[in-house]
């Protein structure tokens, strides 16, 4: 999965989250036109208790592509991020981190996150901090190390007169503007 | 001797004009300089890789609006992140329009074909769900199509003219690819399926990050779809090869499915958050989750201060974390609605200041409760990308 935030100079925003689902999709490829195929049926795996897919049917999709504006329309948050479930927890945790905890957009999205797996304990990323990790454990959640970060956030803000794009660095991303 | 009256008003008007062009001189001077990179004045693009990002600002330079830079990049990331999108996947944007002031969501993800096999599903827990059987009808590039139908502002062909100049001579493998073509769980995949010849030399290896890669038959599809448009790739000549590729692979994926895909222009999710409205797309995406989890956390009021020390810190992951696992009790409720049998009330108290009340109040300082008071027990533990 990609994400691209993209604020232009007349304040129009784009969040556009894309994907082929696993890495490399289906791994089938199409030698006469060059393209990979994506294995998105997977992601009907989750609704294996009703059973069945419907022919045209869209598969579930944790992608969140998002724009936050306020409400004098001067300031703007353009976010989104790639990471299967991970999706999820890493664009809270960057709004979080961005509005209520005061960082600025890259220390939003640098900072290391933590999610939920299916039943419900918590994973971190190698580097969150370690003093908050006990901390967790001495409230009773169990409490895992994620063994490399697939979350990846892509988020342009604006506050004032500036914009300040971020691509996330855990996937070598780096952002442009003019 | 003093000046006329007249003459005295000229004088003072000049002065004023000239005071007030300084001043407009000096703020814009002042703007450019806080805005230096990696802070910008006018316009800011965030793809996955310094080159998409690149060419999405070139696009909006040349006069390009947010959605042809945005489609320009995402031709580029799917070049240079193969492993991660591209022509053969589907996408969702959700676009701001500055001039109307209306948000709206472009959801063309890929949708099941119409021969779907009926025991799909038992294959789930049958290992890495890879190959011919799991492809879904692509949306990309009717999204692009519709995204740049209704916003587009440079021509069609110039998004796709950056990325065929790129990949023409080839391109150098990124140290992110190389990662994923070497990786112990991937490569054994990769190394028995029809993408050996793409990404393995003559030799049999995997190429790696610095490698030389030629992909000369995507950049002849690029260049179809540059002139001719996405119906190229849904009922084109490019349409009848893919499917005569895949279907040696056991595809199922038919010229119908291909020509039937259509995308869906909804209206997006929303919440107020503090001064902020946030929008996000709809179900099948899962805005209705991240809105449903910032509604929860809103209510703890953090601040600063909420991460200010070690127990404070710990205290705010803990409300997270626990808002993370309600949020988990509720992610089957964003199946496509066209098919669902969850009605849009649903959705709506989801995303309500009144249900997100009385989740906060079902967290406490426990953080070892039993699955059942998530409400989670009917959620599968397979997770979704």
């Amino acid at each position: 999965t990609s994400h691209v935030s993209v604020l232009a100079e007349d304040g129009s925003a784009v969040s556009a989250t894309s994907t082929i689902n696993y890495p490399f999709g289906a791994m089938v490829y199409s030698p006469q036109t060059g393209i990979i195929l994506n294995n998105e049926l997977a992601d009907f795996c989750m609704k294996q208790s009703s059973g069945r897919i419907s022919p045209g049917e869209m598969p579930p999709s944790s992608m969140t592509p998002s724009i936050l504006i306020s409400r004098d329309g001067q300031s703007k948050l353009v976010v989104g991020g790639s990471g299967g479930q991970l999706i999820i927890p890493a664009v809270v945790l960057t709004i979080a981190n961005k509005l209520w905890f005061g960082y600025d957009v890259d220390e939003a999205v640098k900072a290391p996150i933590l999610c939920t797996n299916g039943t419900n304990g918590i994973e971190v990323e190698k580097a969150f901090d370690k003093g908050v990790v006990a901390a967790l454990h001495q409230k009773g959640h169990t409490v895992k190390t994620m063994p490399w970060s697939l979350n990846v956030v892509q988020a342009v803000s604006k506050d004032g007169p500036c914009l300040f794009p971020y691509s996330d660095l855990r996937k070598n991303g780096q952002a442009s503007g003019y | 001797m003093g000046l006329s009256r007249g003459k005295l008003c000229c004088l003072a008007l000049v002065v004023g004009l000239v005071a007030l062009a300084g001043a407009a001189v000096l703020a814009v001077f002042l703007t450019r300089s806080r805005c230096a990179p990696p802070r910008y004045p006018r316009a800011a693009v965030a793809a996955d890789t310094q080159t998409c990002s690149d060419i999405g600002r070139d696009i909006l330079q040349q006069g390009g609006s947010a959605v042809d830079a945005t489609i320009a990049a995402l031709i580029c990331s799917a070049v240079l992140n193969p492993q991660s999108m591209g022509l053969g996947g589907g996408i969702i944007f959700t676009i701001y329009n500055a001039s109307t002031g209306k948000v709206e969501v472009l959801n063309a993800r890929e949708r099941a074909p119409q021969k779907i096999s009926g025991n799909l599903l038992a294959e789930c827990n049958k290992g890495f769900p890879v190959g011919s059987r799991w492809i879904a009808v692509p949306g990309e590039l009717r999204g692009y199509e519709e995204a740049h139908k209704r916003y587009g502002k440079l021509p069609w062909k110039t998004l796709f003219e950056p990325t065929i100049k790129l990949l023409d001579p080839g391109i150098r493998i990124p140290e992110v690819v190389g990662r994923f073509l070497s990786h112990p769980m991937i490569q054994p995949h990769l190394n028995k399926t029809s993408l050996r010849k793409l990404f393995y030399n003559k030799q049999g290896a995997a190429l790696g990050a610095g490698d030389l890669l030629r992909w000369p038959a995507l950049v002849e599809t690029l260049r179809a779809v540059a002139e001719n448009g996405a119906d190229e790739f849904y009922q084109g000549t490019t349409a009848e090869k893919l499917v005569q590729d895949i279907a040696k692979e056991g595809s199922i994926l038919s010229l119908d499915d291909l020509r039937d895909y259509r995308v869906e222009v909804v209206s997006p999710v929303n919440i107020s958050l503090g001064e902020y409205t946030v929008y996000s797309a709809p179900r099948p995406a899962a805005g209705p989750i991240l809105l449903f989890i910032l509604n929860v956390l809103k209510g703890f009021n953090f601040t600063k201060d909420s991460m200010s020390t070690l127990s404070q810190s710990a205290e705010t992951y803990h409300y997270i974390a626990e808002a993370l696992k309600f949020a988990n009790g509720q992610r089957v409720k964003v199946d496509h609605p066209a098919f669902s049998q969850t009605g849009e009330g649903v959705l709506s108290q989801l995303i309500s200041d009144s249900f997100a009340s009385h989740v906060r109040q079902r967290i406490d300082e426990r953080g070892d409760h039993p699955a059942s008071h998530y409400d989670s027990a009917q959620v599968g533990t397979t997770p979704f990308g």
